[in-house]
């Protein structure tokens, strides 16, 4: 397992790096296994460094840099793992237009390979939807879900 | 394989009975604050075996059935059940083979009930027919509300455990 | 100290269940002094109930619920605190456009008593800034401060 | 009170020297992900006495300090001044009295150095300003980014001494 998992890794690493340079347009993304005294010590260290800013400590990213930053590495994951299926809850929320646009073509380009089921409020994100669900309350406390035409939530 | 079909009675939020058909590839989840977007992720984690509180966001297992609207009686129990559907080859035109996995909550049982296709199973049925379809442990990736940033926030062990956890 | 804040707390409390109200469009928000064994064992309880929906631990609101529901609750302890300033990052990410455009109308009416200053990206909450301030990297790393005419973010 | 006036000098993204002046009432910050809007809560949190890591997001005070870009070079030190101003009555129609704020890192001082109008000063008489000025302790709201929602997850307990900080 540990084996395995290192040479997942150089696979998850290189792929992060394409999907973060895809995202930020430029910069670097990278993936480490620092060893431990153990297998278990063992941990997974990230280097995010958006285009043309110092490497710096992953706390200092913002909060739609680092919302970016878990986007690519994710999908990376999933990729090399050969995940069926990933479902996102608003992980859209931070980013800001030109990022979510970047976001969108990903996510619809990761579906053509992956089952994806994303919740959102973002027009671009809905928009790359082939299935569109609304979930709205026929009565305050009661959910009931229908289909949706895009206009009605533009 | 993909989630052809979500179907949720009682499930929180969902009064009554519901049913979602999902799309092969992309589908989008839209709807105003508290409608129960999130919930629909609560009963995909909840039928797949998961049994967390926290990740859940309840406190009891009792906080899962409906609570009751206007027009729509409380209900003390809840169900929801998945159908999987094997992507199919398309040589002969028809679909792959398909497993519904459900699971029940009753507090006359104490607990919840899981059923494979129809047939009462145990937890340890439902994980066994989870990795027949690849979906076992964490492989399928579930990010909630809020939890993006956290895979960049976590401690370096963390983030091995939490990788892992897709292969 | 103690008795100042239970007696400040009862102002806090009516204060919150107001802007609850006028937040959710209805529905009850409750502040409660848990007593403890001590002084310091002393806890503030929040029950917060949506229009229509049943009274709930607060872990079950929604992420959306959670933020206007913050917002209500610290906007109220500002003001009987007589607080100068409130300086908001983000606050208002993870509100859909009904919420947004009420939490929008209640910073607009709270900066006439007290100073303001919101981070943000969206829309109706900056067309109701009497002061907009845009940052943006002039080079990648270097940040810098503009004025901002309102037609160039929408 | 409020606060008039804000500079910035190599204060993280913020390389070379800024000034912002807020409204009296509201002033809004707008821009792309990463361009520096929570920078400058950082600035008025650090200027104002915090000096806790986590709420202004570095692991040494060396972050606070311009890391440089392509074309202006990295610096070693910092600086943040803040001038606040009293709400006139208005009845000679002047300004009401004002005070500025000043804090400043620099390697070689070890630490961070405190101003008050210009003199150099102790975090003791920088907390006795901000007595003056109606600002002690937390009285000023400050909610950093995603920590709205904090409030209502917080224990009874940590919830109390949160609102307490207002007082
Ligand atoms: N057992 C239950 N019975 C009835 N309602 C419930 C139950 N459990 C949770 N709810 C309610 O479901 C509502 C919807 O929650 P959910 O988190 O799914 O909203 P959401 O659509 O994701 O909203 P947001 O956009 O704010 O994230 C909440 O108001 C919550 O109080
Ligand atoms: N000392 C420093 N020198 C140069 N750049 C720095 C320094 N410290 C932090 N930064 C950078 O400042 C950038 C802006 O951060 P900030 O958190 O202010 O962005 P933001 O405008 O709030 O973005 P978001 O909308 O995503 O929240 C980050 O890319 C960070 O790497
Ligand atoms: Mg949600
Ligand atoms: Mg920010």
């Amino acid at each position: 397992a540990g084996a395995l998992f290192s040479q997942a890794l150089q696979g998850i690493d290189r792929r992060f790096n394409e999907l973060f340079r895809r995202l930020f347009g430029g910069g670097e993304g990278r993936l480490m296994l620092t060893e431990g005294l153990s297998l278990w010590d063992a941990g997974v260290e990230v280097m995010a460094r958006p285009p043309g800013k110092t490497p710096q400590h992953l706390g200092q990213l913002s909060g739609g840099e680092q919302s970016l930053t878990g986007i690519a590495l994710l999908f990376a994951a999933m990729e090399v793992a050969g995940a069926p299926l990933a479902v996102l809850d608003e992980v859209d929320a931070a980013l800001d237009e030109a990022n979510l646009k970047r976001f969108a073509a990903l996510a619809e380009e990761c579906a053509r390979t992956r089952q994806l089921i994303v919740m959102t409020h973002r027009r671009y994100t809905m928009e790359r939807a082939q299935v569109l669900y609304g979930v709205t309350m026929s009565e305050p406390g009661l959910s009931q879900v229908v289909g949706v035409r895009l206009e009605d939530w533009t | 394989m993909f989630l052809e079909r979500l179907f949720l009675k009682n499930f929180k939020s969902f009064g009554g009975s519901h049913e979602l058909r999902f799309a092969p590839g992309f589908t989008a989840v839209v709807g105003p604050n508290g409608s129960g977007k999130s919930n629909l992720l609560d009963a995909l984690r909840w039928v797949l075996g998961d049994g967390s509180a926290s990740r859940l966001r309840i406190t009891r297992l009792g906080d899962l059935a409906f609570q009751g609207s206007a027009s729509l009686a409380r209900s003390t129990e809840a169900e929801v059940s998945l159908r999987l559907r094997e992507i199919s080859d398309g040589i002969e035109g028809g679909r792959g083979r398909s497993c519904t996995l459900g699971r029940r909550f009753s507090p006359e049982d104490g607990g919840s009930l899981f059923f494979l296709d129809g047939a009462r199973v145990r937890l340890q049925d439902v994980d066994e027919a989870k990795r027949s379809w690849r979906l076992e442990g964490d492989r399928f990736a579930f990010i909630g509300q809020g939890e993006v940033a956290e895979v960049v926030q976590q401690r370096p062990r963390e983030r091995r455990v939490h990788l892992e956890s897709l292969f």
